[in-house]
């Protein structure tokens, strides 16, 4: 089973 | 005043065509340097980047920075009442609510003007990093689009892994499983059919069918695909818009529960 990650908490907000 | 003038309406259509099944809606950045939009898909799994360098239109002038926040839906009615060889220019007057776009036959002897209403969107730019990719991938457009549609039929998610003898692509459910491998191509006729490969390191990496098929909707806009992939970071498919930009789609991946 896998889980979809945010992309948010890849990148920075500006 | 901002005016920016292209050639032929197709090349806008397609790239609407490359954004429309993600984002409802989208602002779009202009400078003098050119067009800019960024918008995440709405489940905040998905990045689109659209860079339009002014350099690439046939006219371009923007006097002041304007953001003008569009309604793809509504954009895409319009785009829909060009023909592929009108010229179309966009033009908006500084802290307007309106945006033109003006559609020219070649021959000028049709002129139509569309009038739309801009929206206040509230929308978050991010700050990508600069990375260096452990694989990058450049294909043909085409085959990494049919190898989405393919692997979709067997499951939600598709593992890609990169190694230097090539790159795989597999999927696997309830049917049975699916695994399509490419070859680094050693010669071909033409550039655009060609699968090269950058490695530092291998990578496999997991993301969902749904997210790829639908980047795989700016094909018309490029030959060629670059998959850009590092351990735990998101997926960078990009396609170059010849003379004119690119389009990236930022992809999270999946990871085990």
């Amino acid at each position: 089973k896998t889980k979809q990650q945010n992309i948010m908490s890849f990148f920075t907000k500006k | 005043m901002f005016e920016a003038r292209l050639i032929s309406a197709t090349i806008l259509k397609k790239i609407l065509d490359a954004i429309k099944d993600l984002l409802n809606e989208g602002t779009f950045d202009c400078s003098d340097s050119g067009i800019q939009l960024q918008a995440m898909d709405n489940s905040h799994v998905s990045l689109v980047s659209l860079t339009l360098r002014s350099d690439g239109f046939d006219k371009f002038r923007c006097d002041r920075n304007i953001s003008m926040g569009m309604n793809l839906g509504s954009m895409a009615k319009i785009l829909k009442c060009a023909n592929n060889d009108d010229t179309v220019t966009i033009k908006a007057q500084d802290n307007a609510d309106t945006v033109t776009f003006m559609f020219e036959s070649p021959n000028h002897e049709k002129v139509s003007d569309y009038e739309m209403k801009l929206m206040n969107l509230d929308q978050e730019h991010l700050g990508i990093p600069e990375t260096d990719y452990s694989c990058v991938v450049r294909m043909p457009s085409m085959e990494f689009a049919r190898i989405c549609r393919d692997l979709a039929q067997f499951s939600e998610s598709m593992l890609i892994c990169c190694t230097k003898e090539g790159v795989k692509f597999s999927a696997s459910g309830d049917v049975g499983s699916a695994n399509v491998k490419l070859a680094q191509t050693s010669s071909v006729d033409k550039e655009e059919e060609a699968v090269s490969i950058e490695m530092q390191e291998p990578v496999t990496l997991t993301f969902a069918c749904r997210y790829l098929n639908a980047f795989t909707k700016a094909s018309p806009l490029s030959g060629q695909v670059q998959l850009s992939m590092s351990a735990d970071v998101p997926l960078v498919v990009e396609y170059r818009i010849q003379d004119l930009g690119h389009i990236r789609y930022y992809l999270a991946p999946k990871i085990e529960d």
